[in-house]
């Protein structure tokens, strides 16, 4: 029942019994907050109507189930010179560190997804989630293949009548780099350093799908579920993925050069080379 | 290297390696091919990256060219050049190269055994650094998939990160020593740990 502030600059983050909430001051009456959540959607199984299933190619959910922390979750908080980050294990699968840079306006949330249980014979996709409160009316933007930013509406096409069978993949677009989203006050972006699926299914929300782990082959031609592994000696378990993704809370428009100069630093990280040297012997 | 960008291309060109749309032995597959290149790729850097620290020093001492390892298992924490125990007078020396074409100040973060070792600059001026505890979680992803992939449990094992702020200029690249003071200087950054249905 601890709450918990962590940044020393503009932007905070925020722990409480109900999760992690980020939170920046865009001016002194204008505060924007996110609240982060994990979920995952159930992979349909097909049915005898409907025979299509949930697969590699084919995403198509039927329902969705929040992930809360099961029993005492662990919170580790670092502090230090650099920077502050924030060690959370949500539970036996789902862990991350949240890092607030000194002197950087954005958070870069490092997660750690896997092995998705499955005993349960469901498939799941998993999600993560940053929900606000701003008007964005339905619509966001996504980057395409790394270039341009392109506005998406939700449930809608500019060059045709959109029949929505599918109200959650159907307004799924792929994330090379990010997207974003933004009200007459505020604008929100996340970036990622992998190619990811995302969307924003409500105002004011955006949402990631991080991992999947199928029970079922959707039929499209691979012949073989989605539902990837690593072999121990001690037997096979599904596959854990780590990745990290960034957010950054501006004024409108502002968001722009961040979205460029760090999405560009992204792709192309620093090479770290090693070697030794005797005493200092400096070469 | 004519190789290295022709297999390059080729393995770009089917979504299949990226995508989950592939079987796991095609995907194993791909992961074996990636990996080659990227060993290749290794090669033509580090022998880069050697010819140049040899040229920067070559109005001093002569540098009979320095080989230079990388670490691709970063990502979990793995580096078996920074985590080694530092022999007696010996310091870790890291090269971080920036392949943009702008400066750059960013955090790195190495894994280290000792939590007694402090980064100076090539001026040899002390930069400050952070240590941190590596999490539990990470430490089992760690050595499962180090035993997983490379069919051995990690030699040394790295109970911290060390993180330092790496000035770059474009298209550039810094150098910096790590070393073991072999006092007890400081303890990992304060930390504490709290408990709660958070």
């Amino acid at each position: 029942n601890q709450n918990v502030e962590v940044g020393q600059g503009n932007l905070k983050l925020l722990y409480s019994e109900e999760g992690m909430k980020m939170s920046r001051f865009l001016s002194t009456s204008n505060e924007v907050t996110a609240e982060q959540s994990y979920a995952y959607y159930i992979g349909s199984n097909g049915t005898d109507k409907d025979p299509q299933a949930s697969g590699a190619y084919v995403f198509r959910p039927d329902g969705e189930r929040p992930i809360k922390s099961e029993g005492e979750a662990q919170l580790t908080i670092v502090r230090g010179p650099l920077f502050d980050e924030v060690h959370q294990e949500l539970n036996s699968w789902i862990s991350q560190i949240t890092r607030v840079y000194k002197g950087k306006d954005h958070a870069e949330i490092e997660f750690t997804v896997g092995p998705i249980p499955v005993d349960d014979d469901i498939s799941k996709e998993v999600i993560t989630k940053l929900t606000t409160t701003m008007k964005t009316n339905g619509t966001f933007y996504t980057d395409s293949n790394g270039r341009d930013f392109i506005k998406r509406v939700r449930d809608f096409r500019t060059d045709w009548d959109l029949q929505v069978y599918q109200p959650v993949a159907g307004n799924y677009y792929p994330i090379n780099l990010g997207i974003y989203m933004q009200d007459k006050t505020s604008e929100l972006s996340v970036l990622v350093d992998r190619a990811v699926g995302g969307s924003s299914l409500e105002n004011g929300q955006i949402e990631l799908m991080l991992h999947r782990r199928m029970r079922h082959d959707d039929i499209r031609g691979v012949g073989e579920v989605l539902n990837e592994t690593v072999c121990l000696p001690d037997g096979c378990k599904g596959l854990t993925i780590k990745g990290k993704f960034y957010v950054q809370i501006d004024k409108p428009g502002e968001g722009a050069k961040w979205r460029r100069t760090f999405g560009q630093q992204i792709y192309s990280p620093l090479l770290l080379a090693f070697t030794e040297q005797e005493g200092d012997n400096w070469i | 290297t004519t190789d290295l960008l022709a297999d390059a291309l080729a393995i770009a060109q089917h979504h299949d390696a990226v995508s989950g749309t592939q079987r796991q032995h095609v995907a194993a597959d791909y992961a074996l091919r990636l990996s080659i290149g990227y060993l290749q790729a290794e090669k033509v850097v580090a022998s880069s990256l050697s010819f140049l620290s040899a040229a920067k020093s070559s109005t001093e001492k002569k540098n009979p060219g320095t080989k230079f390892q990388q670490c691709p298992l970063l990502n979990i924490s793995y580096c078996p050049a920074s985590e080694a125990r530092l022999s007696s007078g010996k310091s870790l020396v890291v090269v971080v190269y920036n392949s943009i074409g702008w400066k750059r100040e960013e955090v790195v973060r190495v894994p280290v055994s000792s939590e007694n070792v402090i980064v100076k600059d090539s001026s040899g001026k002390e930069v400050v650094s952070q240590l941190l505890p590596l999490s539990d979680i990470t430490l089992r992803i760690r050595n499962e998939y180090v035993k997983a992939y490379l069919g051995k449990s990690p030699r040394d094992t790295a109970k911290h990160v060390l993180a330092f702020t790496a000035s770059v200029p474009p298209l550039g690249f810094t150098t910096y020593v790590i070393s073991d003071t072999g006092r007890t200087a400081r303890g990992p950054s304060s930390s504490y740990v709290t408990s709660g249905s958070t």
